[in-house]
């Protein structure tokens, strides 16, 4: 029984769900086993998958449009989380609803990410708005919501150059970003999204808190590349840490490779 | 951090006189947590603490006087062998042109570090080529063909191209045509899970025959670090280890894993966005960043 507990702890450990929340889940598996006299490890399991259910699943999970007004999603994170492309696939997503749908390439630092971009929104018959690489991008976003009120928009999608959280001059980027677009639009972005890559490991939590502390609205989290064999298990400690909804999950690189968050998947992907 | 904790831990037990058994096992609790979170993984962690207990319950720690900083010193120095020597200069010497594959996962960081190693070699007198063989990700090729005209180096890419062994292969007549005596190539980012995508660096290695196969990694990368380098290594073959990103606070955990499971050098330490941030492979740097 030592074994199935300790067995229980290297899988969760290995999803990368963190050792301290780990040993909390097995102590709490520990207690409702003998509280509810437990006799066979598929019920224990069974438990254990909904005491993580309890912590991953929240109520306001799904994406705010505005009704009459200019819908703003801005997208950020680390380097090369899967930004841009998810911008890409969240575009596709709501053109296909019928909304009218624009691009802001918003990262004017990276070589060839105005470029990436454009690829995208060609291929998509989506517009995009972008100046010149080294340009401010304020002034990007600031012409891109323009361009969006001008032109009727109804979801205006924002990139933003990948960034460590503990570069200080480059949160304060994103700070004066987010003001920008708050200051053109006259209200917050309808929804922040801070892009996760599923295989990053304990320092998930250090720079969603930092990201967070810089840009407290953030209103969803989307783990990409939950295609591989990284399970995404830092979500858990994140989003009871932070109370923030998953809302949606990325498992490839083609633009439909995209979906909503289903915490029962999820867990399926790290129990098994 | 790890060597504050040790001492908070041993501090308790230095009243006691000698250590016993007992008291290092517990000490090592403090060990095995601090690497865990920093992202070393589960059974690397289980066999490198099991190696500290043989080495501390040892006689001289036991009636030494500061017996937390024993323990210290030899995880320190346990970490350091398990990360293997420190790169004093990078070696692609031998035949020439020497060929070297950029791999890795989505997003690691290989285009990044294709322009930066160009840029380093360069430095060096050397003569580099770069070869955009990623003929998948949207401005992939564009993306390179910037960071080669920053630094002034050649190279090679085809955008009406769906044949990866061609590109690579032209591109080499063009740098031979050229006297480069390095040639760096770019590929796509894949899973090692992808069996079609693994194919293809498999059929790309054949054709091409590559002197260096570096493997790029997050330096954020979690637990997942063992599976990227054991099937990289044994469905490719790797030669080295690129690690990026380092320059954010991550402990970096996944640079022993990847060690401890590939046996491969760590060369190239990625410590920035801008082209001369690449750093040799320093192994006590490291060793005292995971200890924190
Ligand atoms: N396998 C897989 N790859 C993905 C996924 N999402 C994005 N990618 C890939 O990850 C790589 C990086 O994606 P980008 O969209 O450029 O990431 P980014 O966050 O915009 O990167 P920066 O702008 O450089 O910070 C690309 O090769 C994408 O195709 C996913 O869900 N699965
Ligand atoms: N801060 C920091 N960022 C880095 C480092 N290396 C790469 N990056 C950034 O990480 C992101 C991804 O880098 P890429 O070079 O596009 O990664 P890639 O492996 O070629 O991506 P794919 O081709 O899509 O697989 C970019 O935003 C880079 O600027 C590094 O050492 N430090
Ligand atoms: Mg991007
Ligand atoms: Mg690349």
């Amino acid at each position: 029984n030592d074994l199935f507990y300790d067995n229980l702890e290297e899988i969760l450990v290995t999803s990368d769900i963190g050792i301290k929340t780990s040993m909390e889940l097995v102590r709490t598996l520990k207690e409702v086993v003998k509280k509810d006299k437990i006799k066979e490890t598929q019920k224990a399991i069974e438990k254990l998958r909904e005491l993580i259910v309890d912590i991953v699943k929240i109520n306001n999970q799904k994406l705010n449009i505005s009704k009459d007004e200019l819908s703003i999603y801005l997208f950020i994170g680390v380097n090369g989380v899967g930004k841009t492309t998810t911008i890409a696939k969240v575009g596709n997503l709501l053109q296909k609803r019928g909304l009218k749908v624009m691009f802001s390439a918003g990262d004017t630092f990276r070589a060839g990410a105005i470029e990436q971009l454009k690829v995208w929104g060609k291929s998509l018959e989506i517009p995009v708005i972008s100046q010149q690489e080294g340009s401010d991008p304020a002034a990007v976003i600031f012409d891109s919501i323009e361009a969006a009120k001008a032109r009727d928009i109804d979801v205006l999608l924002i990139d933003t150059a990948g960034r460590l959280h503990n570069k200080k001059n480059l949160m304060e980027e994103m700070k004066k970003i987010n003001k920008v677009i708050q200051r053109e639009d006259g209200k917050k972005p309808e929804e922040i999204f801070l892009v996760i890559d599923s295989g990053t490991g304990q320092n998930a939590l250090a720079s969603a808190e930092e990201f967070i502390k810089n840009v407290p609205d953030i209103t969803g989290l989307i783990l990409t590349k939950l295609d591989g064999t990284a399970k995404g298990g830092m979500a858990i400690p994140l989003i009871k840490e932070l109370n923030i909804p998953i809302k949606f999950v990325c498992l490839g690189e083609g633009v439909k490779d995209i979906d909503e968050f289903i915490p029962e998947k999820f867990i399926e992907g790290i129990l098994g | 951090s790890l060597s504050e904790k040790l001492q908070k831990a041993f501090s308790k037990l230095t009243g006691k006189g000698r250590l016993s058994e007992d008291d290092v096992i517990s000490a090592l609790k403090e060990v095995q947590i601090a690497l865990l979170e920093a992202d070393v993984n589960y059974k690397v962690v289980k066999d490198f603490t099991k190696k500290i207990k043989e080495k501390a319950i040892g006689k001289d720690v036991l009636e030494s006087l500061s017996p937390g900083q024993q323990v210290i010193k030899i995880v320190n120095d346990e970490l350091v062998e398990l990360l293997g020597g420190k790169i004093d200069k990078l070696e692609f010497s031998g035949r020439k042109p020497f060929i070297i594959f950029m791999v890795g996962l989505q997003g690691s960081g290989k285009t990044t570090t294709s322009g930066k190693l160009a840029y380093m070699l360069k430095a060096q007198n050397k003569k580099p080529f770069l070869i955009g063989a990623d003929i998948y990700r949207p401005a992939a090729m564009e993306q390179l063909e910037v960071l080669a005209k920053k630094i002034d180096v050649n190279i090679f890419f085809d955008k009406n191209s769906k044949d990866v062994e061609n590109i690579v292969s032209e591109g080499i007549s063009i740098a031979n045509k050229n006297n480069s005596d390095i040639i760096i190539v770019d590929t796509a980012g894949r899973q090692h899970l992808d069996d079609s995508m693994m194919d293809e660096l498999i059929n790309l290695k054949k054709s091409i025959k590559p002197d260096e196969i570096i493997l790029v990694v997050d330096g954020m990368t979690g637990q997942d670090a063992v599976n990227i380098g054991k099937e990289f290594n044994e469905k490719v073959g790797i030669d080295s280890v690129a690690v990026t990103k380092m320059d954010g606070d991550s402990r970096g955990g996944a640079v022993i894993s990847l060690r401890q499971i590939t046996g491969k050098q760590i060369k190239l330490i990625g410590m920035g966005e801008k082209i001369d941030q690449l750093e040799l492979f320093y192994p006590d740097r490291i060793a005292s960043r995971i200890l924190g």
